[in-house]
């Protein structure tokens, strides 16, 4: 553990506080994507499979796993029923499975091994990086965004950003190489919010509404 | 070549 990890970790955590209270406060999930979160939770339950195995990293680790696997399957059940009416799925119109086939197809191709632990591993890792595409995408396509939400993709652009320099200090400071597949599907999925973030930075943080020019 | 182990990351 290093501190852009743990900064990182932590912003994970943020952005999924700010979803719920975005969500609990509006009483709408108005401007989430439900696909994105579906495939959030693919992504973690793919993931977090050696929680099955009892092989605990820490404590930390297990607590951290479970939470995003939880919360991930709660924001789902906030969104299709809790708060239903107020999504509107006729926005939310990314193709997933143009996603989700490439990801199994990269995951059998590259991983560290042809096990039922390292098959979904690297789907995962795959996935993840491309998952934030449907939410972005619905962005783009109503051309604004609350202030709330803007936040929420924020906080998780800089959880991607900051596992970069804990990669390269973990490089530095471990005998182990570099894990390629994270590293890769890390930086695409960070360079996908370089769009976003300029926005963000430039707009929102200046207390302006979040706009694509038209 | 070495494996890292990056599965202690989240």
């Amino acid at each position: 553990m290093n501190f852009f990890r743990l900064l990182g970790d932590l912003s994970h955590l943020a952005s999924i506080f700010i979803l719920l209270h975005k969500i609990q406060t509006t009483r709408s999930c108005r401007g989430i994507s439900f696909k994105t979160q579906v495939l959030y939770v693919v992504v973690f339950v793919t993931r977090y499979l050696d929680l099955l195995t009892f092989q605990f990293h820490s404590i930390y680790n297990t607590v951290m796993k479970l939470f995003f696997i939880g919360s991930s399957i709660y924001i789902l059940y906030l969104m299709r029923v809790r708060f239903r009416p107020t999504n509107d799925p006729s926005i939310d119109t990314f193709r997933i499975e143009y996603l989700l086939g490439p990801c199994a197809v990269l995951s059998l191709i590259f991983n560290y091994g042809y096990t039922w632990l390292e098959i979904p591993w690297s789907f995962s890792i795959f996935l993840e990086s491309v998952a934030i595409l449907p939410q972005l995408f619905m962005l783009q396509r109503t051309g604004e965004a609350e202030t709330i939400t803007t936040h929420y993709i924020a906080a998780l652009g800089a959880y991607r950003a900051l596992y970069i320099p804990n990669w390269i200090f973990r490089y530095f400071t471990e005998d182990n190489g570099v894990d390629a597949i994270a590293v890769v599907a890390g930086i695409v999925q960070t360079a996908l919010y370089v769009d976003f973030g300029w926005i963000y930075f430039t707009k929102v943080l200046q207390g302006q509404k979040f706009e694509l020019p038209a | 070549i070495a494996t890292p182990d990056v599965h202690d990351e989240l």
